[in-house]
């Protein structure tokens, strides 16, 4: 553990936990994206599934019950319980076109071709555009609350850490993982226009405005 | 290889 991981999983968390918060004390999911939570508990649950074959340490195994368990809180507020607030004509963006060509990547490119490796190399490649939806969204409707872009940005920024966190692996290691990489490159890299609106827009306005 | 060690990131 090093410390771009930790604050890594640190921000993931926030982001977790802001956006959870978020919907549960304003009621509302106006302006959320169902279609990437969606995408983020399929993430997770293809990714921690050695949840049952092998423990790692108590932080490991409770961080992933954690983000498991808000994933699914947040897909249900969005659909069941706020379902009356969910924005699903901005919501609009075409998943299929991420989930197969991912899920056909995966099956081609991985470590090894076992079960678990190619959920897990599936997990990685969709969590890298699992926010596409999202951001669509925002683009669409033009604008995102405060709250949204906190969400986005802690979200955008445990990624990043985790690049730094490979070189620091790496470094001191020897440990390489090419499609985490790869994946985390491409993962970051969306985020970066969201990166540049978020710093420059920050604080002057309520509604921060997005350009399509 | 090294990418094979156990996944004990999140």
């Amino acid at each position: 553990m090093n410390v771009f991981r930790l604050t890594g999983d640190l921000s993931h968390l926030a982001a977790i936990i802001i956006l959870l918060l978020k919907i549960w004390k304003s009621r509302s999911c106006a302006g959320i994206s169902g279609k990437s939570q969606i995408l983020f508990a399929v993430v997770f649950t293809t990714r921690y599934l050695d949840l049952l074959t092998s423990f790692i340490s108590l932080y490991n195994t409770s961080m992933k019950l954690i983000y498991i368990g808000c994933a699914y809180a947040t897909v249900y507020l969005i659909y069941v319980k706020f379902r009356a607030t969910y924005d699903g004509n901005h919501d609009s963006f075409r998943v299929e076109f991420l989930v197969v060509p991912v899920g056909g990547l995966a099956v081609l490119i991985n470590h090894n071709f076992s079960l678990m490796e190619i959920l897990w190399t599936f997990s990685i490649y969709l969590e890298s555009v699992a926010i596409l939806p999202q951001l669509f969204m925002i683009s669409k409707t033009g604008e995102a609350e405060t709250i949204t872009t906190h969400y986005l940005f802690c979200l955008g920024l445990y990624r990043a850490l985790y690049l730094l966190n490979w070189i620091w692996r790496y470094y001191f290691e020897g440990f390489l993982d090419m499609i985490a990489i790869f994946a985390g490159l491409v993962q970051t890299v969306l985020y970066c226009d969201f990166f540049y609106l978020y710093v420059t827009k920050g604080g002057k306005d309520r509604k921060k405005v997005m350009l399509p | 290889k090294k990418a094979n060690q156990t996944k004990d990131e999140l």
